[in-house]
C-alpha cells in the first residue's frame, strides 16, 4: 500500500519544509520506501536534499497533462529516499490551475499510477505556505494531513483556518477521506514561557492529534539545508536529528507504516 | 500625494506581517498618515493591529466588484494609522481572482480612488506568502516593492525567484513602473554567524537596496502581536522597537516621505 501524506500550512516559515525532508529521511534511515514530493515553486525541499534544480524537473508539465509523474522522479544519495523535485516554473501553476477543469483534483491524478505502482510506502508532499492551487490540490490529493506548527502566538491562528478548509473538502465531496493525521509542534524555543504555552494550547485543543516529539529551535536545523543535507548528514548526533527520529518512529506506529 | 508599498516574499515567515505593522505605526509615529492594506487571509496585520476580524470586513467584496475600498477602511487606536482588514473570505480570491478577467490588475483598480483621493502619504500592503493571485496583484498595484529576507539561508534562494517575477511584470507591462524600492534583513540572530554572513552576501549583491536598519530576533516582537500591539505601545524601549524607528527614519528619507 501507499499512504500520501501532505504537510500543509498556509502560514510561512512554520517548519514545512524541514519536517518534509528530515521526516522523509527518518523514515527512509528505517528502511521505509519515501518519495518526498516538493510541490514549492521555490524548491526548498529539492535543494535541502541536495538536488539541482532543474527547469522542466517538477511536477508543472505533469500537471498541465504533459508527461507523468513517474518521469520526474529523481533518486537521492539516501538509499530508500526518493524525490520529485520542484523549480520555478512550478509558479505559474498556481494561477493556470485554476483557470481549468476540475482544478483541485489535478493533483490527485497525476500522483494515481505512482500510487497504484506501490514503489513507495509513503509518499510526503512538500507545500509551499498560503493555501492556493497547488496546497489545496495536496489536501485534495492526500490521506492524510499533517500540520507543522511554530511555537509562536501567530502560528495559532492558521491552525483553525487550514482545519476548516480541511471540512470544505471533505464536504464538497473533494477528498472525504481526507483525515488530520497529526500536529508537528516545530521551533520550540526553550528560553521563553512562550514556547511552552502554545504547545500547551495546541495540547487542549488536539490531544490526540499532537504529536510527543516536539521539533526544537536549533542553527543545525537550519544549517543543513545550505549543504545540501539532511540533519541525520549533517549531525546525526544533535537534538534536531533525534528530534526528528523520534518523530519518524510516531508517525510509523500512528499511521501502521511498518 | 501617495506611495504604495508592497511587502512581499513568497517565501513564509520572513517578517512580512511584523515589518508591515511596525514600519507603518513608525511612519504613523512621525505624523506621516498611513494605511495598512491586509492581504493576507490569515488577516496576521489585522490582529496585530488590535483589529476584530469580521466576515465581509476585507477586499475579497471589492475585488469582486461588491463595494468600494473606502467603506473597509477602519481607524486603529494609533494616530494616523488606519487599517483595511482581513478576514478568512479573501482565500477565496487566491482561486477565484485567476478566473476573471485582467486578473492582475483587480487590486490595482480597487487601490485607484484611494491613491486618487490623497487621504494617505503612504499605503503599505501586507502580502500573504507564496506567488499566487494576491501577491502578484499587489505587485502590479505597486509602487515600490519592498522585500523581508530573513538572515537565514533558505531565505536567499527565494530573492532571485521574487526579482524575477517584478522583471515579468514589467516586461508583460502589467506595472512598468514598479521598482524594488528595498530589502529589509529580519531576525537577525547576534548569536549565529549564519546572521552576518546572510547580511553580508545580500549586501553584496544589492548594495544600494539594503537597509542599513537589521531587524534583530527578539521575543519583544512575537510577543506584541499577541496582545494586540504594535512593538511600540508593547515595549517602545525595546531593541525591536529601536529598529523599526530607525528603518521608519531610513524609508522616509529614500521615498522623500516627508
Ligand atoms: N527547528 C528549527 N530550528 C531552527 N531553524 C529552523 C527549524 N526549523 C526550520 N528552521 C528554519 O526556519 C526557516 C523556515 O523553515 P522551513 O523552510 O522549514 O519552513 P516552511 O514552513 O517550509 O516555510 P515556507 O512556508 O516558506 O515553505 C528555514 O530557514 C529553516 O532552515
Ligand atoms: N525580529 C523578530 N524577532 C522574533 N520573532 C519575530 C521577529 N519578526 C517576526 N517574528 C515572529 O516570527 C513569525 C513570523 O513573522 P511574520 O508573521 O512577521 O512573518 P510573515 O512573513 O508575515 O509570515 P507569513 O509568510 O506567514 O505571512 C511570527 O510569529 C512573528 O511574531
Ligand atoms: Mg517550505
Ligand atoms: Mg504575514
Amino acid at each position: 500500500p501507499t499512504t500520501v501524506f501532505t504537510i500543509a500550512n498556509q502560514k510561512g516559515g512554520v517548519g514545512k519544509t524541514t519536517t518534509a525532508v528530515n521526516l522523509a529521511a527518518a523514515l527512509a534511515e528505517k528502511k521505509i520506501h519515501t518519495l518526498v514530493v516538493d510541490l514549492d515553486p521555490q524548491a526548498n525541499a529539492t535543494s535541502a536534499l541536495g538536488i539541482e534544480k532543474q527547469t522542466g524537473k517538477s511536477l508543472y508539465g505533469p500537471l498541465r497533462g504533459e508527461g507523468s509523474a513517474f518521469e520526474m522522479i529523481t533518486p537521492t544519495v539516501y538509499e530508500h529516499l526518493a524525490l520529485i523535485p520542484s523549480e520555478e516554473d512550478l509558479a505559474a501553476a498556481e494561477i493556470e490551475l485554476a483557470q481549468g477543469e476540475n482544478y483541485l483534483a489535478r493533483l490527485r491524478g497525476v500522483l494515481e499510477p505512482l500510487r497504484a505502482s506501490n514503489g513507495y510506502r509513503a509518499i510526503i508532499i512538500d507545500c509551499p505556505p498560503a493555501l492556493g492551487m497547488l496546497s489545496m490540490n495536496s489536501l485534495a490529493a492526500a490521506d492524510f494531513l499533517l500540520i507543522t506548527l511554530q511555537c509562536e502566538y501567530m502560528a495559532l491562528e492558521g491552525l483553525g483556518q487550514i482545519l476548516r478548509n480541511v471540512e470544505r473538502l471533505k464536504s464538497a465531496n473533494i477528498n472525504p477521506a481526507l483525515e488530520l493525521g497529526g500536529v508537528v509542534m516545530t521551533m520550540f524555543d526553550v528560553r521563553t514561557n512562550l514556547s511552552r504555552q502554545v504547545v500547551d494550547e495546541v495540547k487542549k485543543h488536539l490531544p490526540d492529534k499532537i504529536f510527543d516529539s516536539v521539533i526544537p529551535r536549533t542553527v543545525r536545523l537550519s544549517e543543513a539545508p545550505s549543504f545540501g543535507k539532511t540533519i541525520f548528514a549533517y549531525d546525526p548526533a544533535s537534538p534536531g536529528a533525534t528530534a526528528y527520529k523520534n518523530l519518524a518512529k510516531e508517525v510509523i506506529e500512528r499511521f501502521g507504516l511498518k
